[in-house]
């Protein structure tokens, strides 16, 4: 494991078990599942603006972010999406979950950017319900 | 549907799964097999969309996704039986989730390179994707959403600007959770994001706005001297490696502070999210005019 403060012990337990490997039909020859492999991997990229502004003219794109994250901040992707120069649908708004606000969102000509309050880097984890009424609201090209 | 990759009980489940799920290979360049977990929607599998799942790392398994964030099934601390998600998103759309490159979690290759880049890896998760739909030809034609997170702000782009070239796809979009999206970014917004959430204080800020700012503008990502890297190094101390949570930093570290052999190997994975505080360094015996001082 290569992830700080994580704890990833109960996956780690369950997905090496004999009888979950064989559910999932993985063959003798794969090792040990891990959550995290060291890899002699290489970045080619330092941005994808070149890919946002190749994807948005015709498909539509969501960032969202929890606001507890330092690994990869909001103030980052906000920067990153505004720096886009889409048309801007509206001011910075609150989205409302449970009758609370769940964080803000700015929506853009074929993008919205939105935070998660008080979510860390694994949103789904963090706060579920928001991040499922998120997403079915992105996949069904609602608000 | 592939009938070898059904799912047909999972351990740790009691009673029948929530959903038809599958689980296998698809075939990506060479000799690579990455494994996919697919779930079928709860809802209407037939008029749902389809959506792809990837976790970041790079080299993390999206199967961390599928146990601990999004999917119908999470793990128990016993790591023996699973608990139903009721928020998992196979609520409202069928959902693969995807473990890639090869050499993460159960994909492999039989040559056992493992060695990769954003490009290969955005190609051989396109090939597999189109293997995907080989196999499950009943999803070839639903609305197709890819989705990620952290690195996953790589790999989601990369790869659908393959998928968006291939008009046979129905894609209609992309969302990305923390994701990674510009490096430079990244890392000068987290010096801000460190003050204003009070994990470095009033003395490294000082020093940061003296030695890395002229009017108001700073410089976060080339330190213009050695005096602002030093401050930037600081913060970068505070922020990773005093055991604050960097995925969360109002909550707890798992396993309290790191030890300093961990925080070494954890070294690798901040490479990839943040632009070293280095000076920039001046040119020596600079040679004008000639093409060898390019």
């Amino acid at each position: 494991n290569i992830i700080p403060c994580i704890n990833t012990t109960a996956e780690n337990n369950y997905l090496n078990r004999p009888e979950v490997r064989k559910a999932l039909h993985i063959p003798d020859v794969v090792p040990k599942w891990k959550v995290c492999s060291v890899l002699d991997y290489h970045r080619v990229y330092n941005s994808m603006r070149a890919q946002f502004n190749a994807l948005l003219p015709k498909h539509r794109g969501l960032v969202y972010n929890g606001d507890a994250d330092i690994m990869c901040n909001f103030l980052g992707d906000q920067k990153f999406v505004a720096s886009l120069k889409r048309t801007e649908r509206g001011e910075r708004r609150p989205w409302i979950y449970n009758q609370q606000v769940a964080g803000f969102v700015k929506d853009y000509d074929q993008v919205t950017f939105m935070t998660v309050k008080a979510a860390g880097h694994m949103v789904p984890s963090f706060k579920p319900g928001a991040s499922l009424q998120m997403i079915t609201n992105f996949l069904s090209n609602q608000p | 549907q592939p009938a070898a990759d059904e799912i047909t009980s999972l351990p740790g489940v009691s009673g029948s799964l929530s959903s038809r799920q599958y689980s296998g290979y698809l075939r990506a360049s060479g000799t690579i097999k990455l494994h996919y977990w697919f779930v079928e929607s709860e809802r209407d599998p037939e008029n749902d969309p389809l959506v792809l799942w990837m976790n970041g790392g790079p080299g993390c398994s999206s199967l961390d996704g599928y146990l601990s964030e999004l999917g119908p099934y999470q793990v128990n601390d016993d790591g023996m039986t699973l608990r139903a998600n009721k928020y998992s998103w196979n609520q409202v759309a069928n959902v693969i989730f995807l473990e890639a490159p090869a050499g993460v979690g159960f994909s492999y290759s039989d040559d056992k390179n493992y060695t990769t880049n954003d490009d290969e890896t955005a190609e051989n998760n396109y090939l597999a994707l189109l293997d995907f739909f080989k196999k499950f030809p009943n999803m070839a034609n639903k609305p197709f959403f890819i989705t990620g997170e952290s690195y996953g702000g790589i790999y989601v782009p990369t790869l659908s600007v393959r998928v968006m070239a291939n008009a046979s796809i129905n894609f209609k979009g992309f969302a990305i959770g923390n994701g990674l999206l510009d490096t430079y970014l990244n890392t000068e917004t987290a010096v801000y994001y460190a003050y204003y959430h009070g994990i470095i204080g009033e003395d490294i800020w000082a020093k940061l706005q003296k030695y890395c700012c002229t009017n108001g503008s700073c410089s976060f990502v080339t330190p213009p001297n050695k005096q602002c890297s030093l401050a930037l190094m600081e913060t970068q101390d505070f922020t990773m490696n005093k055991g604050l949570n960097p995925y969360d930093v109002t909550g707890d570290c798992a396993g309290g502070v790191p030890s300093d052999s961990f925080k070494e190997r954890t070294r690798q994975v901040l490479s990839y999210f943040f632009e070293p505080p280095h000076p920039k360094q001046p040119l020596k015996n600079k040679v004008s005019g000639s093409l060898d001082s390019n």
